[in-house]
């Protein structure tokens, strides 16, 4: 599954 | 990290400080919706969820943390403050902003990354960042003329979401499997809502004329 990667944007 | 990207940040963080300036400097709100500051207060409070699960960077906390921070004095300011307070018109700010929220959360139910409680909240805060200016555009129109410093707040609040998009154009070609569409879409449209406010700025500056809305 894809992991949502952990939002980097502000 | 890019240029476009931390350029954004840096405009957000201006408007953030012009903002401040004018509430601290005057004593004043006259001219601020208190509706706006509470949906950018939701907005934070609902994206940085992750704040103490997900260590980015130094950068990327301390920011968060300016960002909710602020948005949560100024709230305070406006209702609280007994200088502050007074100088705040609700007969002006009758925006129903509520809905916005709703709305929001809804589309945020159906359209997602991922159901799961941290996407939702943070595909909500996306949509309502695009949608929270429209209690203090609507108050500007209403009240005519716009003083500089909320002129100015309004102005770097829009062009810090307009960097984002050449962010996310530049993310785009340089990394393979960059796909934001909730955030490009959003964005587009929060920096759409803005285009008629930057062409009257636009205006009055080349005219070196007070700024002002048609109502």
């Amino acid at each position: 599954n894809v992991e949502t990667e952990a939002h980097d944007e502000l | 990290m890019n240029i476009f990207r931390f350029a954004g940040d840096m405009t957000h963080l201006i408007s953030i400080l012009v903002l401040l300036l004018k509430v601290y400097a005057t004593k004043s709100c006259s001219g601020i919706s208190l509706k706006t500051q509470e949906l950018y207060g939701i907005v934070f409070l609902a994206r940085y969820l992750d704040l103490f699960t997900d260590f980015i960077s130094v950068y990327n906390t301390v920011m968060k943390l300016v960002f909710i921070g602020s948005s949560l004095a100024i709230v305070w300011c406006m209702r609280f403050h007994r200088v502050v307070k007074r100088s705040y018109d609700r007969d002006v700010d009758t925006f129903r902003h509520y809905f916005l929220v709703g709305g929001c959360f809804l589309l945020a139910l159906f359209v997602h990354e991922k159901f799961s409680f941290r996407e939702v909240f943070w595909a909500f805060s996306i949509y309502l960042e695009a949608v929270a200016i429209l209690p203090q555009l609507i108050l500007l129109q209403r009240s005519g003329n716009v003083d500089n410093l909320t002129g100015q707040y309004v102005l770097f609040l829009g062009a810090y979401r307009g960097f984002y998009i050449l962010n996310w154009i530049y993310r785009y070609f340089t990394e393979d499997q960059f796909s934001r569409w909730i955030s490009c879409v959003s964005g587009l449209v929060q920096t759409a809502l803005y285009a008629d406010f930057f062409y009257y700025y636009f205006i009055s500056w080349k005219n070196n004329a007070k700024l002002k809305l048609p109502a």
